[in-house]
């Protein structure tokens, strides 16, 4: 079985990485917190606008 | 005779597996080659449409290796059911712990996460399937401005949506419309039609929603994902739900989520939201025979309708998604559309073979893997098919007046919305 989850969230404005942002980092938007053949639980983040 | 019964060298082997799913595929392939040819018949012979002969409705042919070619003739939902009833076996107390541990062992179950540690008290395995964990073991991420996993399994895929195209594996995609549907029932009349249903009998009921759908379908009102996306209520507030007056108000609830969409952008929840900075994004979770498998909300939203895909059931293995283009498009799926604070938010648990019930809690009249739904939807293709129209492939149903203030079904952070269940 599977779930598949499709949302609208803001894009937000990429932050310099020179500031200190971890690469890819959207201020004001969708990032994530995730990466491809993960193992996750239950009530753990996949990512934060 | 004596001496060569007790004489003769007596050898086993092993039948191969390969050959009794081919025996099995080459008999449905046979069965539904003389099924199309009958209907053909029927067609030529200009009879009118028997809905007490229904034919089924025609499967997708697919693309694929040899074993996914198999595959597709296999009656899977009917297998998926006989697992089910299989699993519902009691079994013998003194054979459960022993099972159990073994299932755990073999599928890397955690035993000390389980609500009830004493494995006497599940009858069979469906009902350890179905496991609760105990409280606490699943801690939320207090941060609030985060999705929350829905549930334990594996991250398969995740991005942006493009050109409103999924990705199911690398270089393979479906589109969004083949996911969650396109075409919305939408009319004014449905509200009465809808509201009459009340406590009718769920088979009763998802036949008149069918005809509802038909009817809307038929005269071409609806609106497309990109008007959802852009908050057009509209139509959609028309609509009715009449499907989950077993389930309980709750305040508390809507008014977390009514308080959490507010945050958005100081604008009303309904309030069309500004798009042009927005995007859609997605992600895949796989759940493994062990993992834990009820499903919880990811976020405080509010689910205004749902889709029910009578698919098919095939494995949602990693296999059989690197092999079968589209393989959700296909399976039997269940679409909870609705908004959170953002905009639109979709939740579609896919079932499988041997997962093929899909549960959710505040929908009481949901039956998935069914003969009596699957029957229904054969009934409204082989009626859209006479009258020269395409089958919109899902029986919608809404929870408009769930809500006092939300217009749908408020479900608060964390909160438990349903499972999946054996066969």
């Amino acid at each position: 079985s599977s779930i598949v989850l499709v949302f609208e969230a803001p894009v937000g404005t990429r932050k310099s990485f020179d500031a200190g942002w971890e690469e890819g980092h959207r201020e004001g938007g969708w990032n994530w917190n995730i990466e491809k053949g993960q193992r996750i639980k239950m009530g753990e983040r996949l990512g934060y606008v | 005779l004596r001496f060569a019964l007790h004489n003769t060298k007596v050898e086993w082997y092993p039948i191969p597996v390969g050959l009794g799913i081919g025996l099995l595929g080459l008999l449905q392939f046979y069965k539904a080659q003389r099924a199309e040819r009958e209907r053909a018949e029927r067609e030529a012979a200009g009879e009118s449409l028997d809905f007490e002969k229904v034919p089924p409705r025609p499967k997708h042919r697919l693309s694929g290796p040899w074993q996914v070619q198999i595959m597709s003739t296999l009656p899977l939902k009917a297998m998926s059911r006989l697992w089910g009833r299989f699993n519902e076996i009691e079994l013998p107390y003194y054979l459960r712990v022993p099972g159990f541990k073994l299932y755990s062992w073999v599928f890397g179950v955690n035993l000390d996460e389980v609500a009830e540690p004493d494995l006497h008290t599940y009858p069979n395995l469906a009902a350890f399937f179905y496991r609760k964990l105990k409280p606490g073991v699943r801690p939320l991420d207090p941060d609030t401005r985060a999705i929350l996993a829905p549930s334990d399994g594996r991250i398969l895929q995740f991005g942006l949506i493009e050109r409103g195209e999924v990705e199911q594996v690398k270089g393979v995609t479906y589109s969004l419309d083949a996911l969650l549907g396109a075409a919305t029932p939408n009319h004014a009349d449905h509200t009465d039609k809808f509201t009459d249903h009340q406590g009718e009998p769920a088979q009763k009921n998802e036949a008149k929603m069918l005809a509802d759908a038909e009817f809307a379908k038929m005269n071409g009102i609806s609106y497309t994902l990109p008007t959802l996306l852009a908050g057009d209520q509209g139509g959609a507030r028309q609509r009715s739900a009449s499907i989950d007056a077993s389930t309980p108000y709750k305040a508390s609830a809507e008014a977390e989520v009514k308080a959490d969409l507010a945050r958005g952008d100081g604008a009303p929840w309904y309030a069309p939201k500004p798009t042009s900075n927005n995007a859609l994004y997605y992600v895949v979770i796989y759940l493994a025979p062990g993992d834990y498998h009820r499903f919880h909300s990811p976020v405080p939203w509010v689910v205004q309708s749902r889709r029910h895909f009578a698919g098919e059931l095939f494995s949602v293995s990693p296999y059989l998604q690197r092999h079968l283009p589209g393989l959700f498009t296909l399976n039997e799926r269940v679409a909870l559309l609705g908004r959170w604070r953002w905009g639109f938010f979709s939740y579609t648990p896919v079932g499988a073979t041997n997962v093929g019930s899909i549960k959710v809690n505040f929908d009481a009249e949901l039956r998935t893997n069914s003969l009596t739904t699957d029957t229904a939807a054969d009934m409204a293709a082989a009626a859209a098919a006479k009258r020269g129209e395409q089958y919109p492939g899902f029986v919608e149903a809404t929870y408009l007046h769930a809500s006092r203030t939300l217009g749908g079904h408020p479900l608060q952070r964390g909160e438990e919305m349903g499972g999946f269940q054996l066969g």
